[in-house]
């Protein structure tokens, strides 16, 4: 039964894009089902790509209200924050893989492409708002996943958000309040701007019963691999980024706060309110630099006790 | 059983995994500085 | 592991076809295992009845050269060379390797002068040659070669028999290392509890600031 999901039925796929149920509902689409072989593709792609944005396209079917990407494949560019199309210089790569694909017997559709956000938190910036906006014109049902492969390490988990965008001119209900995210500095008016533009899907994961039997297997083979590693030594550059990140910030509130000093008296309640969540989210950014650093010695010691303290 | 014995030889002449001044130098180093990070962030905190 | 894998299927050979045989006709199995490329295991061996019943005969030299290649060295060899047969040049590498695994038990660090007194060779690059390819390309060890340095340190290295005696410390190691674990163990149990603790503790002082807050604001009030 795991593995009936993988089951591609040509002829309902036909019909739900004949139906079209998504285009009177902007919030249509709410999960998105991640097989693991397209997710391990993605971060493993994410992760080669260093400090540089890579994207690629995924592959699936729809069921219902979910997108289900059921492989992922690696797009020739790179640096996609810093080009309006970066996806252009592709599209004969995305042709003839996806015509290609078709040859071989594989039936799924283009559902949607991924890019990274090497150290900068999983969301959309306006570059990416446009191309998912467009993408969402011509191509739907289309989705945008974005993978951050450095807070991956750092935090242990896979960090990966996927997007839908609203159409332009909609104006979304209140969203309920997503979980938090440090943004850096120099990304934080970015995000905002273009925040409300896009909403949040659901993410769940699943894997076939061989695939079961192969991570089980891989995990046997790279648990050392794993245990070896340590975040503390490969994530140095992103560490000390994130501390001048949060002094940077720690300084705008500081001097936020000292123009204010007499407008306190006379300021309307909500600026202190402002305030208080910017020193709040500062606080809890730097709550979290502390917990991951505390995290990766904790393990270092623990591995220095288990494999160093023994004497023959 | 002779062939796990020597399996275990091997294992146990592995430990400890690594033994020089410098790694102790070294560790303790990313140790204190780790300590340090989470004391200015208890600052950053109050 | 590997080596133990690989070995095994040849200990089994060697085994039956020692048991199959006595007295002199030992003598070629006995060299065709102590010369066998992949083969650094010989406690199986010697443990064959047919073996054990070549010692104080004609042939117990054979015998001594099976317990040489269980635990000795070359350097044992050049030692007793009198009393023994004659090695043969594979049965020579095979003890220089073996050689090597027994300097490795005591240190990870190997100098190169050192190698080269204990294997009989003079210069660094026949060294660094015997070790790439005889020992490493062979998989009984598993190392870095510091020319900088002139040393050769060992990350892993495949085990040889074991010495009467040696048992008993490994014994000890292994309940030391079970013992840490242990003990360790039960400091992140400790660690865990005391962080929920102090998480609670914490939770009910906040509430408590915050209740006086209200309480305040409303007397204010």
């Amino acid at each position: 039964s795991s593995d009936a999901i993988f089951y591609y039925d040509e002829t309902a796929q036909a019909k739900f894009q004949q139906d079209r149920p998504w285009v009177n509902d902007p919030h249509y689409f709410r999960r998105v089902k991640i097989s693991a072989l397209a997710l391990l593709k993605m971060v493993v792609h994410a992760r080669s790509g260093g400090t540089i944005e890579v994207m690629g396209l995924m592959q699936g079917k729809t069921d219902g209200d979910a997108i289900i990407v059921m492989d992922a494949f690696a797009l020739p560019v790179e640096g996609t924050e810093t080009r309006v199309n970066a996806q252009a210089d592709a599209y004969e790569y995305m042709v003839d893989y996806s015509q290609t694909n078709k040859q071989a017997g594989r039936l799924e559709n283009v559902v949607g492409w991924y890019h990274s956000h090497p150290g900068y938190g999983c969301w959309l910036s306006g570059i990416d708002v446009s191309t998912q906006m467009l993408n969402q014109q011509f191509q739907e049902p289309f989705l945008a996943v974005v993978i951050d492969p450095t807070r991956t390490v750092s935090a242990g988990k896979v960090e990966v958000g996927a997007f839908r965008t609203y159409p332009e001119g909609y104006k979304p209900p209140d969203e309920p309040v997503s979980e938090y995210q440090t943004i850096p500095l120099n990304k934080i008016e970015d995000f905002g701007v273009h925040c409300k533009q896009y909403y949040a899907l659901d993410i769940t994961y699943f894997k076939s019963s061989l695939d079961c039997h192969l991570l089980d297997l891989l995990w046997n083979k790279y648990w050392v691999n794993t245990l070896s590693s340590s975040p503390l030594l490969g994530n140095g550059d992103y560490v000390a980024g994130q501390i001048s990140d949060l002094a940077d910030k720690l300084e705008q509130a500081e001097n936020q706060l000292a123009h204010s000093r007499f407008g306190l008296l006379i300021a309307p309640p909500q600026r202190k309110k402002e305030e208080e969540s910017q020193l709040a989210k500062i606080t809890r950014d730097s709550a979290k630099i502390t917990v991951e650093q505390v995290h990766g010695l904790m393990s270092q010691v623990i591995k220095d006790i288990l494999f160093n303290s023994i004497r023959r | 059983e002779n062939s796990l014995l020597r399996q275990v030889s091997s294992l146990l002449r592995r430990l400890p995994a690594i033994e020089s001044e410098k790694f102790q130098d070294d560790f303790l180093m990313e140790y204190n500085d780790t300590l340090l990070i989470t004391y200015l962030a208890m600052f950053t905190n109050c | 592991m590997d080596i133990e894998q690989k070995q095994a299927e040849l200990i089994d050979h060697f085994v039956k076809k020692a048991s199959a045989l006595k007295g002199t006709i030992l003598d070629p199995v006995i060299i065709e295992a102590t010369s066998h490329p992949s083969l650094f295991a010989f406690s199986e061996i010697l443990a064959v009845p047919s073996v054990v019943e070549l010692g104080g005969t004609e042939n117990s030299g054979y015998l001594d050269v099976l317990r040489l290649f269980a635990h000795g060295t070359w350097t044992d060899y050049k030692n007793n060379a009198g009393c023994l047969p004659e090695l043969i040049p594979d049965q020579v590498l095979k003890l220089k390797q073996l050689t090597v695994l027994t300097l490795a038990e005591t240190n990870k660090v190997l100098p190169y002068d050192q190698l080269m007194q204990e294997l009989d060779v003079t210069n660094v690059r026949e060294l660094e040659d015997f070790l790439i390819n005889e020992c490493m390309y062979a998989g009984i060890v598993r190392g870095k070669l510091d020319q900088l340095r002139r040393c050769f340190e060992v990350q892993f290295a495949a085990g040889r028999d074991l010495r009467p005696g040696q048992l008993g410390n490994m014994l000890q190691t292994l309940s030391n290392w079970l013992a840490t674990s242990e003990n360790l163990l039960v400091s992140i149990q400790e660690k865990i509890k005391w962080a929920d603790t102090m998480s609670e503790l914490d939770k009910k002082h906040r509430k408590d600031v915050e209740d006086r807050v209200e309480d305040v604001k409303k007397s204010l009030s």
